[in-house]
């Protein structure tokens, strides 16, 4: 979900 | 992980770094707006709340964590420290920073992916980053030049690709590189990620992205012209 959502972005 | 996310981690980092090292180093914080970097602050503190819940990366983490602690260091410094504190241009640092805080924090409350505690203030983060810079534009245009500012621009690392990627230039080159250079390397990092993942999805965060870069061109018409006229940097009176 992180990955998708570009949430694992800093 | 692509190579434009990675440039732009990189030479984000290392602004922010040689920021700090260069205030400690000259014990001077003279032409740095202390509101822009409480808001930095904020923005990086806010953001990272799922430090405490979600795991994604060593580096993930890492990272995070010097975001956090190297912008505290720099408002540590400039509030605190007994010599770098004198040289704050505290009367010229004058923006209402509160305004915007409220605001983004508003628009975070209307404009979000999730109603829930992280993904407000997420949401918060990405649009009190996108204007954190105002308060330092302001102490620009009073101050009347950005010498200082070179305490933002880098040396070494995302050098090279920045010249070859964005400037394209062959018959004068820029002897620094500025500190919104990492701005140039997120945007390909997104039209990269839209292209190659099939559910990448981050409208909030491109859309105040650009607005946020949008800002930034004002440094970049400023440094366009120091580099156009190969002379220091100095804005109109």
């Amino acid at each position: 979900a992180h990955q998708d959502t570009g949430k694992d972005e800093l | 992980m692509n190579i434009f996310r990675f440039a732009g981690d990189m030479t984000h980092l290392i602004s922010i770094l040689v920021l700090l090292l260069k205030i400690y180093a000259t014990k001077t914080c003279s032409g740095i707006s202390l509101k822009t970097q409480e808001l930095y602050a904020l923005v990086f503190v806010t953001r990272y709340l799922d430090l405490f819940t979600d795991f994604i990366s060593v580096y993930n983490t890492v990272m995070k964590l010097v975001f956090i602690g190297s912008t505290l260091a720099i408002v540590w410094c400039m509030r605190l420290h007994r010599v770098v504190r004198r040289s704050y241009n505290r009367e010229l640092d004058t923006f209402r920073h509160y305004f915007l805080v409220a605001g983004c924090f508003a628009l975070a409350l209307v404009l979000h992916e999730k109603f829930t505690f992280q993904e407000v203030f997420w949401a918060f983060s990405i649009y009190l980053e996108a204007v954190a810079i105002l308060p330092q534009l302001v102490l620009l245009q009073r101050s009347g030049n950005v010498d200082n500012l070179t305490g933002q621009y880098i040396f070494f690392l995302g050098y090279l690709t920045f010249s070859v990627l964005i400037l394209l230039s062959c018959s004068s080159q820029p002897t620094e590189m500025p500190f919104w250079a990492y701005r140039a390397f997120y945007i390909l990092n997104w039209i990269y990620r839209y292209f190659t993942e099939q559910h990448f999805s981050r409208w909030i965060a491109c859309i105040s992205g650009l607005i946020q870069t949008a800002l930034y061109a004002d440094f970049f018409y400023y440094y366009f012209l120091s580099w156009k006229n190969n002379a220091t940097l100095k804005l109109p009176a």
